[in-house]
């Protein structure tokens, strides 16, 4: 034999009694000592129990103890009227140990061979916080929290775990809220905090997005009028926007939604060692910043159309057909902007001109005549001739072109090419005529 | 010209001069950088003329005018089964000669218009023939500097076909004449194209409009009784003019 390492205790097991399923031999007494890992309980569950039945399980028992008490001595079968038998409903021990004792007397009854038991037993988590309250008072001082096997405590804000791991002490500088909505109160609210309290709360959230407090009705923070006629000397709240005012509040009317317009706010709450406040509570929340309306465009859209424009929402301009996007002097191909943190467009919004086609194709032996619209732009009309009767436009295709959105000069046939003007053959001007006859 | 007048200005627009090593012939416009003549303008002693040799005259009627304002020749094509090297067959007597320049038309310059497909000659049909070939003045012939032109009938092929055969009888040497020719004349003579007009128009007009019926090609004399002047029957033509444009 070796010394086995120590290791953690099973979690489960199966004990009997000896030479089960044979009938136990007399003037027995073994004893098993089940354990589990700490912070479970164990479950023991009979499969099988089959001792001399006896009132009081006066001769053979099975007895199950915890920390030297018995949570019961067992003796008999299913269906013996004597005897004491557990039945089908498992035994729990308070902690994570448990004794079974198995003792025999020196006979057995001849008619029936009794052949004793088979159990099993299973570690049971242990929920510590529901525990009664013992002599030293709650398990933990604020905050218990159910774990596998084990429990913590924690402490509300404004508090922190002492080295107990049990109780809280107050402490409640340093918090930063950094989540987009969330809750606030003074420490110990609604109930008075203890004396003297100096704590700091910060939100902060991300750039782009602003801040609401809304203080929940209770609200008492001591108001005494001083001959200096300070406001709130003693006891306040003050919260401090960036570039702003400090506020400071107390009394007992709640300021009820307080909109920051700012990402970060920071919120000291002091008490001195006289007088009591109850404190506050908040919710807080965040919206994103505005950006003011886009404008209009002439000759263009501004998509989408909303009702408020908010942080990182994008716009999108499309100019109307014929029109061209342009900014800074410069052709632009698409345009999106996006609302900043800032409250501003990343863009400014561009204009929309109108496309020309540009100076349209000069025909070889013809010319091209303007019949309407302003400098080649769109829509302008302009119509090719051939120079007569010495050319004629090939095929007598349109020559009428019109500007069209593609900044191509199109027939009305939807022809991009320009005619072309082919010479008329045979048709002098001058005839040689010959009246004699 | 025999027995012709001499032509107003701007009347036959697509008449051109062609001198080719010093030699006078004729052609005609039919597109902005090509004219239409007669093989045997182009090709002398079986070889053909070098583009460098042509020089192409258009526009005006007087030669010392045109003189003035000679067009270079980018390219010559003979047509390719032309083979006439005793002067004796003038059969697939058509050319063409390309510009180095596009001319823009006007009143004075202007394209003949050529045959459709299977266009028929019909006998009688008057052409007119023009050119800056002999003429004659009394008795004599002279090389006019004047665009002259005649108006002449088309003449039934076995009358033409008769008449060669006649001319054959008293002369060694007389060419054939093939389907590919057309004879245009009157029996009684004294109206012809003649030498200097070769390879240019005999046309003849529809409706106002004139189109390229044949090309001066040769004939027995010039405006001799019983004989016709011959000329290229153009619409044979048609797809190897417009194949040769397009390939050049």
């Amino acid at each position: 034999c070796w010394h086995l390492p120590d290791s953690e205790p099973p979690m489960h097991g199966h004990i009997q009694s000896p030479q089960y399923p044979q009938p136990y031999p007399p003037n027995l007494q073994e004893q098993w000592d089940l354990s589990v890992p700490e912070g479970y309980h164990i479950r023991l569950t009979f499969t099988h129990l089959d001792i001399e039945a006896s009132a009081g399980c006066h001769y053979d028992a099975l007895t199950v103890l915890y920390d030297g008490k018995a949570l019961g001595k067992f003796c008999g079968h299913e269906n013996s009227a004597d005897g004491n038998h557990p039945g089908n409903q498992p035994i729990l021990s308070p902690g994570n140990t448990l004794t079974l004792l198995f003792q025999t007397d020196k006979s057995n009854p001849e008619r029936h061979q009794n052949v004793g038991f088979s159990a099993e037993y299973q570690a049971i988590d242990i929920d510590e916080c529901s525990a009664p309250e013992t002599e030293d008072g709650p398990l933990c001082s604020q905050i218990c929290l159910n774990t596998v096997g084990s429990y913590l405590c924690s402490c509300h804000h404004g508090f922190e775990l002492r080295s107990d791991q049990r109780t809280c002490v107050l402490s409640c500088t340093g918090g930063i809220f950094e989540e987009p909505e969330g809750h606030l109160s003074s420490p110990g609210y609604p109930n008075p905090p203890p004396h003297a309290v100096t704590c700091q709360y910060i939100i902060s959230v991300e750039f782009g997005f602003t801040l609401s407090l809304n203080f929940t009705d209770n609200f008492h923070i001591e108001s005494l009028d001083t001959a200096e006629g300070l406001n709130c000397p003693y006891h306040w709240l003050k919260i401090t926007i960036p570039n702003e005012k400090p506020m400071k509040l107390c009394g007992g009317k709640s300021p009820g939604l307080i909109s920051t317009h700012s990402n970060t706010v920071t919120l000291d709450y002091h008490t001195d060692n006289d007088g009591q406040s109850s404190g506050w509570s908040l919710d807080y929340s965040t919206h994103r910043v505005k950006c003011p309306f886009p404008g209009k465009v002439a000759k263009g859209r501004v998509t989408p159309v909303l009702s408020e424009y908010l942080y990182r929402d994008h716009i999108f301009v499309r100019c109307d057909q014929g029109y061209k996007l342009m900014t800074n002097g410069k052709e632009i191909k698409s345009f999106s902007a996006v609302c900043q943190s800032s409250g501003q467009w990343h863009l400014p919004l561009p204009e929309c001109h109108i496309i020309d086609c540009g100076k349209p194709k000069p025909l070889l032996n013809g010319g091209v005549t303007f019949l309407s619209g302003f400098q080649n732009q769109y829509l302008s009309v302009i119509q090719y001739h051939c120079n007569e009767p010495f050319y004629s436009l090939l095929g007598g295709m349109t020559a009428e072109f019109t500007c069209e959105a593609d900044r191509n000069w199109r027939s009305n046939n939807n022809l991009v090419v320009s005619p072309t003007c082919i010479p008329v053959c045979g048709k002098p001007t001058k005839q040689i005529s010959a009246y004699q006859r | 010209i025999i027995g012709g007048k001499e032509a107003p200005d701007d009347t036959i627009p697509w008449q051109v001069l062609l001198s080719v090593d010093g030699q006078r012939g004729g052609g005609m416009v039919i597109a902005d950088r090509w004219i239409l003549t007669a093989a045997h303008v182009l090709k002398h002693n079986g070889n053909i003329t070098s583009s460098e040799a042509v020089r192409a005259y258009m526009g005006l009627t007087n030669v010392k005018a045109l003189q003035l304002s000679p067009l270079n020749a980018a390219s010559v094509h003979v047509h390719p089964e032309y083979n006439n090297p005793n002067g004796l067959n003038y059969d697939h007597d058509i050319g063409l000669v390309k510009l180095q320049e596009p001319v823009t038309f006007n009143s004075s310059i202007m394209p003949i218009c050529l045959p459709g497909e299977g266009t028929t000659y019909t006998t009688g049909m008057m052409g007119l023939v023009s050119g800056f070939g002999l003429t004659e003045e009394g008795r004599r012939r002279i090389l006019t500097n004047k665009l002259k032109y005649v108006q002449l009938p088309v003449v039934e092929q076995e009358a033409c076909s008769n008449s060669v055969t006649l001319a054959k009888r008293t002369r060694d040497y007389v060419p054939n004449l093939t389907n590919n020719m057309f004879c245009a004349g009157v029996p009684e003579g004294g109206k012809d194209s003649c030498q200097g007009d070769s390879g240019g128009p005999f046309t003849v007009s529809d409706d106002g409009q004139f189109w390229a019926a044949g090309i001066v090609s040769w004939g027995v004399d010039c405006g001799q009784q019983g004989t016709y002047g011959v000329y290229t029957r153009v619409s044979n033509y048609v797809d190897w003019i417009n194949k040769t444009m397009q390939e050049n």
